[in-house]
């Protein structure tokens, strides 16, 4: 039988479209593989899964801090296309398409960061002092990653603190007008620059090269709010949004750091 | 010695859950992804029990099983009007959401809250 979801009737027997999950749960149950017969399984990489099961915990606590009373009730990771990452990397701009195919038309905006990962022999957390420049490029039809120059933007210095190994670096405000665009694909020219905060350490020595940033490519992170009839809707008790990064690494009393004092 | 007279004459009263009754109620069914073959997709949770509910619904229903009055009425067309009007049946009156991680098959990652994924009451109805 046919279930209609959101104004499209999913045949059992269809590929899944848009991580809807009923679908494949129907498939599992009639013994179906979910993603259609020959898709290959290509395996997650572990350093997004752990990320994202952190604010997959965070999120789905039954009862969110007051602070992080935010409305998103989808979050979507979306990684570079490696195909273009290949050939521009001689520029020092990085070219970089990301998909939006999975993002749907219900599912508005709220925030969206670059999530980059650092590769670094820190023991503690440090600041770094950065500067973001970001150009969107128009993409002819016929080609996927292409080179003409669109938009610009520019963050001016950016501060931040690295915990863990990511920085989330917001760009909401040049993403947002893309992207409620219902653009498929996005290519982006990015190129941050860091060197690490002057802050003297303890001891007395200030630490002045700069930071050699990771040359993986960031990857988007997409807070969203899908109003159609299979999302839980959230309801705002505070009315306004609050900012959604800062609950996951506000160093104060993280998830992680609660455990793991807890543990030692 | 001797009981007191009011000792001997009441009943002892058994709580109501001791019995083990076929009226409605909220049962567990628990799944694991891994089971359904799905781990590779849903990353979290790894198990899910959406509950579901099962049982007989008591003729006068009155407001025990948190049922609206419209149910006794239905009962009524059951029993005097009309049998082929199916009786109230045993089902769930309220959700949880569910929050779901899921890995594409494009590479990204999804989280998303589904609605009304957990039943956690049953009502006739």
């Amino acid at each position: 039988s046919s279930y209609n979801f959101e104004n499209e009737s999913v045949e059992p027997d269809v590929p899944l479209q848009h991580g809807n999950i009923l679908s494949p749960l129907l498939k599992a149950l009639s013994e179906q593989n979910p993603w259609g017969e020959f898709t290959h399984r290509t395996k997650p990489d572990s350093r997004y899964v752990r990320y994202m099961r952190r604010l997959y915990k965070q999120s789905s606590k039954p009862y969110r801090s007051p602070e992080a009373s935010h409305l998103y009730n989808t979050a979507r990771l979306i990684t570079p296309r490696e195909e273009c990452l290949k050939q521009n990397r001689e520029f020092f701009m990085q070219d970089i398409s990301y998909s939006l195919n999975r993002v749907r038309s219900q599912e508005h905006l709220l925030k969206s960061v670059l999530l980059y990962s650092f590769d670094h022999n820190h023991l503690s957390p440090f600041s770094l002092l950065c500067y973001l420049d970001m150009k969107e490029q128009k993409s002819s039809k016929d080609q996927m990653c292409s080179n003409h120059l669109g938009i610009q933007h520019s963050v001016p210095l950016l501060s931040f603190r690295v915990h863990h190994r990511w920085v989330e670096v917001d760009v909401t405000s040049f993403l947002h007008p893309l992207i409620q665009a219902h653009k498929k694909d996005i290519h982006l020219l990015i190129n941050l620059t860091c060197v690490e905060d002057m802050i003297s350490r303890p001891g007395g020595q200030i630490h002045k090269s700069p930071v050699e940033l990771t040359p993986r490519s960031p990857s988007l992170l997409l807070y969203l709010n899908d109003t159609s009839e299979v999302a839980y809707q959230r309801r705002s008790t505070q009315g306004r949004m609050v900012d959604l990064t800062s609950n996951h690494w506000d160093g104060k009393s993280t998830l992680w750091e609660l455990t793991s004092r807890r543990r030692r | 010695g001797t009981l007191k007279s009011s000792e001997t004459s009441m009943p002892k009263l058994v709580p109501m859950y001791e019995f083990t009754t076929d009226d409605c109620d909220l049962y567990d069914f628990r799944v694991s992804f891994k089971e359904l073959k799905l781990d590779h997709w849903i990353i979290e949770p790894k198990k899910y029990n959406p509950r579901y509910c099962k049982g007989s619904c008591p003729r006068n229903v009155g407001f025990m099983y948190g049922s609206p009055m419209h149910t006794m009425v239905q009962n009524l067309i059951y029993e005097k009007l009309d049998s082929s009007v199916p009786r109230p049946t045993c089902v769930p009156s309220e959700y949880n959401p569910l929050s779901v991680l899921t890995f594409e098959n494009d590479k990204s990652y999804a989280y998303k809250e589904y609605e009304e994924m957990i039943a956690t009451k049953c009502a006739c109805r």
